[in-house]
């Protein structure tokens, strides 16, 4: 596996927070979570209405997606599983390559 | 040869280096490869001069890729554009006027370290790999390391975040290099591009704020006439603006500090895609892409030649 299969289960969330307050709440839990943004380019963007791609390890994506839930505030898994993505996206040849 | 080198997968630096000096030597009437400096971990900083060689004073474009590491369609589309560029230069006329007429300089990996580091370790990361005495993170965002309101809105001066803006202004290798170079070059070089990802926009000055900036027109002209050309390639929509308007404000971009250094056309596209993929943008997309802002790029430098002073 590329990168050592250090992606496995990893995800890409897609939120839109609709409220300031939603939008503070997940900049705090982006900070809590030390989340791998990809965008915006930083967590100080975000606010009500900011299209937000976070990527998240595997090991937190149960703590945000149960925040998420509890708080009400919608999402969408924008990449399931990041490994099987960057895997999908590479040709065999260029993945051998690497490896 | 062109031919044997596949401009449909993503290339490591090594690879990406070896092309180029593979250009220099077989394509000499037109390309002439020169390093302008070293990277933090004192990798060159190539690059690659096209245009039909002529002792004539003539004006230039710049096109740097790969300013964030991560955003690896940029450095394929800065390959791409050298690869149709030689390849059209006989039957584009359009082509052929860009290359006899202008200079382009382009960079097809402006953060080298970064790059490199992304294929060998971290598939996402987006900063330099500069170190900090004080800190245990690594990396400056090279994208807010320029001297146009330096780390102000939009840039961050904690060294772990990823838009650290770093010590001081060009504090970064490869900042410096491209500034130096643009800074003696200025009076030729008209045009800027810079190449991101992702995002699918057009963007302009200010992003450090919102106010319109003085040759508004020509500008809007020639993102408009770019975004409807890449839209009719394969119906990709693109937006286009001021890039504080359109995306959000940013301190000390390149973009910016290139347009306030008297570059008098600077823009930044955010290539495909807008989420569904992101960063990784799979090689199989990268032809439709790349051609759809190739359409982009001639039209914008078409314009600039034709239609603005």
């Amino acid at each position: 596996h590329l990168y050592n299969n250090r992606y496995a289960g990893d995800k890409v969330i897609r939120l839109i927070p609709q409220t300031e307050e939603e939008a503070h709440a997940l900049k705090k839990m982006y900070h809590q979570l030390k989340v791998d943004l990809w965008q915006p380019g930083s967590i100080s963007y975000v606010s009500e209405g900011t299209v937000t791609d976070v990527h998240i390890p595997q090991n937190a994506s149960r703590t945000l997606l149960a925040f998420l839930q509890e708080a009400h505030i919608q999402y969408k898994i924008l990449i399931e599983d990041l490994q099987k993505a960057l895997e999908n996206g590479s040709s065999l040849r260029t993945q051998r390559n690497r490896r | 040869s062109l031919s044997d080198y596949n401009y449909e997968l993503y290339h490591s630096l090594e690879e990406i280096q070896s092309w180029m000096q593979h250009l220099n030597q077989t394509h000499s009437a037109f390309i002439q490869v020169f390093s302008i400096g070293r990277s933090y971990e004192g990798r060159p900083l190539f690059i690659l001069k096209l245009g039909r060689k002529s002792r004539a004073y003539r004006r230039a474009v710049w096109i740097d890729c790969g300013i964030h590491a991560r955003e690896w369609i940029g450095p394929a589309f800065c390959q791409w554009f050298v690869r149709e560029a030689l390849l059209t230069y006989k039957t584009d006329p359009a082509m052929r006027k860009m290359l006899n007429h202008l200079d382009f300089y382009i960079m097809p990996v402006f953060n080298v370290d970064g790059y490199h580091f992304s294929w060998t370790h971290d598939r996402f990361w987006r900063k330099t790999r500069s170190r900090n005495s004080r800190f245990r993170c690594r990396g400056v965002d090279a994208n807010r390391n320029w001297k146009v309101k330096w780390c102000d809105e939009g840039a961050s001066v904690h060294p772990c975040d990823d838009t650290y803006c770093g010590p001081f202004p060009e504090s970064e290798p490869e900042v410096k290099a491209v500034a130096n170079f643009l800074r003696k070059h200025r009076k030729h070089i008209r045009a800027y591009l810079s190449f991101h990802a992702y995002a699918q926009m057009l963007l302009y000055p200010y992003s450090y704020k919102y106010a319109t900036i003085p040759n508004f027109s020509c500008v809007e002209t020639a993102a408009y006439k770019a975004v409807r050309a890449l839209r009719s390639v394969h119906g990709v929509r693109y937006r286009y603006g001021p890039a504080s308007q359109t995306l959000y404000v940013s301190s000390g971009n390149s973009m910016d500090w290139a347009y306030k250094n008297g570059i008098p056309y600077a823009f930044a596209f955010e290539l495909r895609d807008t989420g569904h993929f992101g960063f990784l943008l799979p090689e199989m997309l990268i032809k439709p892409t790349c051609t759809e802002t190739m359409l982009a790029v001639k039209n914008i430098t078409m314009h600039l030649l034709q239609k603005c002073p």
